[in-house]
């Protein structure tokens, strides 16, 4: 059914290094660096990628409110409890970027289990 | 997702991946794009994790997320993990680890832990298949030595399968997307025997980052739901990872 033409293409070749309309940009590099307490790692990346975290974030609860506005009342009130649970240092990363992010510690921890949640 | 490793005439080793992302979570009908997938494409950033000023791993990440989905240990492995759907699924470990029963392991943090630990392509290997998780998984590994490469398809508990590459039987790279390798992908998402086809077509003779962006640039391999390809060699110490847009017409997956 995927084998039909224009879905499907004959083997590119050329494409290397990146260029035209399949390539959308560079990634940038950041340095975390494991020295630093966990809570610190992630700041300047987080500093950086505030907005479209906060976009993205946004966009799942809107998705979650559309099932059941009490799905992200769980998120927010339920899942912050069990962050003590998390093994070192993960757990204070998370409270790291969740601070840095300036969004509810329970939405960050979901979008660290975002894999979990949706291999169903 | 698709991630491959091959190995090139001289045994050197290519780890590479598309990272695909964001299926039935809203669709942009004016931009003919998933939503997810979109928004997820400015958050991707490159980490070099160092200690004491030295790196000790890179990775290719989603900003606010601290666990691994693409990752290298500078002259020891490369780790990649596809997405294995199953009824018995991550939404299972998770009830049950807010439930209190918390043996299994985020993935996230296994593959981070691994990547930081682990010393050799044994080690992680053994580490990958018998640690307990939230969810299924396959994971991707190479390693800094030919014949070095391989697919652990993970259940929650335990692994399952285990595929090396044996170049001895002509099987000079694995490659693995979203399904079973031992059996039939879902007929309405096959992305593993056009990848395949490209790789053959291209030869061992013929592997290198070019060759294999091109792979993974051709289509369905590269689909709506692509967010980066990222490339990574050991022997070389390289790691590259690049932003990806599938203009229509285009797979939806």
């Amino acid at each position: 059914a995927q084998d039909v033409p224009p879905y499907t293409e004959t083997c590119r070749s050329g494409t290397y290094p990146p260029s035209g309309p399949t390539f959308k940009g560079n990634v940038q590099w950041y340095t975390v660096n494991l020295d630093q307490p966990p809570y610190e790692r992630w700041q300047k990346l987080i500093s950086d990628k505030k907005a479209p975290l906060k976009e993205l974030v946004q966009h799942i609860k809107d998705l979650a409110k559309s099932i059941s506005p009490k799905l992200i009342d769980i998120v927010d009130n339920t899942l912050p409890l069990l962050i003590g649970n998390l093994p070192y240092p993960f757990g204070e990363e998370i409270k790291g970027v969740a601070d840095a992010a300036g969004v509810p510690l329970g939405e960050i921890m979901l979008f660290n289990i975002f894999y979990e949640v949706f291999s169903v | 997702c698709t991630s491959v490793v091959a190995q090139d005439t001289s045994g050197k080793l290519i780890h590479a991946r598309n990272l695909d992302f964001g299926l039935f979570l809203g669709w942009d009908v004016k931009n003919n794009s998933w939503l997810v997938a979109e928004l997820l494409k400015p958050m991707v950033v490159n980490v070099n994790f160092q200690r004491n000023n030295k790196t000790v791993f890179l990775s290719t990440s989603f900003a606010g997320y601290i666990g691994i989905l693409t990752g290298m240990k500078p002259g020891i492995l490369t780790l990649t993990m596809n997405e294995r759907f199953n009824l018995d699924g991550g939404y299972l470990g998770i009830l049950e680890w807010i439930l209190g029963k918390r043996q299994g392991v985020w993935m996230g943090f296994l593959t981070r832990s691994v990547l930081e630990n682990a010393t050799s392509y044994e080690d992680a290997k053994e580490v990958l298949s018998k640690t307990e998780m939230l969810a299924p998984a396959y994971f991707i590994l190479g390693g800094n030595k030919p014949g070095q490469a391989c697919v652990i398809t993970r259940s929650r508990k335990l692994s399952i399968n285990f595929w090396e590459l044996d170049t001895q039987k002509g099987e000079w790279y694995v490659l693995e997307t979203n399904y079973d390798h031992w059996k039939p992908p879902l007929f309405v998402d096959n992305r593993r025997d056009p990848a395949m086809k490209c790789m053959n077509q291209t030869g061992q003779k013929g592997i290198s980052f070019t060759t294999i962006y091109d792979v993974l640039s051709t289509k369905p391999v590269l689909n709506k739901l692509t967010t980066y390809t990222a490339m990574m060699s050991i022997s070389e110490n390289k790691f590259e990872a690049y932003l990806r847009d599938c203009p229509d017409p285009c797979m939806p997956w």
